[in-house]
């Protein structure tokens, strides 16, 4: 499973 | 920024020339309900205070335009009503049912974030289906949707340097596919955009 990506953007 | 710069230029316009002619209402809110169901973890989730404010100064200044041109006296008679005719529910439905098929995380608030990353890939559609209208592009307008769809371009080159520069970025297929489309999108216009640039014209797009 892929590693979900942070919500550091906007 | 150059989010923040359109934004900046089309309140400038508004609040100056108080009119906004050849600007989408629909695409307004298309953006309002954009950052509405992204920033949902604007309590929950912090990521730097540079962060926090700009969510904030997205969501006020979306709903502060969208108050302009629905409230106010002057600028809600400038509204080109009868061309922006463009249907919400034809962007918004499909999104929603995109969203429920294609997502990391099947949770309420993955649901709606991932809706809205493909939400903003087609939001600008009734604006620019209003701008082909428009005979007198006016030139904020016209800098106006090139800053809204240039920072989406500027993304696709901040996610390549992420990609190749940062130990910890993980892919993120979703946003990268959304933001190609919604940059693929834009490419008429920046040409159009870029020949009037260059010819010292006004910008006209052909019918």
């Amino acid at each position: 499973v892929a590693k979900e990506a942070e919500k550091d953007e906007l | 920024m150059t989010h923040l710069a359109s934004i900046c230029l089309l309140l400038l316009k508004i609040h100056t020339m108080k009119s906004c002619a050849g600007v989408s209402l629909k695409t307004q809110e298309l953006y309002a309900l954009v950052f509405v169901t992204r920033y949902l973890d604007l309590f929950s989730n912090f990521v730097s205070m540079y962060n926090t404010i700009m969510k904030i100064i997205f969501l006020s200044s979306t709903f502060g335009i969208i108050w302009y041109m629905r409230g106010h006296k002057l600028v809600r008679q400038s509204y080109d009503k009868e061309q922006d005719t463009f249907r919400h529910y034809f962007l918004v439905i499909p999104c929603m049912v995109l969203a429920l098929v294609i997502h990391s995380k099947f949770t309420l608030l993955e649901v709606l974030w991932t809706f809205s990353i493909y939400l903003e890939a087609v939001a600008i559609l009734p604006q620019l289906v209003l701008l082909q209208r428009t005979r007198n592009i006016d030139n904020l307008t016209g800098n106006y949707i090139f800053c809204l769809g240039a920072y989406r371009a500027l993304y696709l080159l901040n996610w390549i340097y992420r990609y190749f520069m940062e130990k910890n970025y993980h892919a993120q297929w979703i946003t990268w596919m959304a933001g190609m489309i919604q940059t693929a999108i834009y490419a008429d216009f920046f040409y159009y955009y870029f020949k009037s640039w260059k010819k010292n014209e006004r910008l006209k797009l052909p019918a």
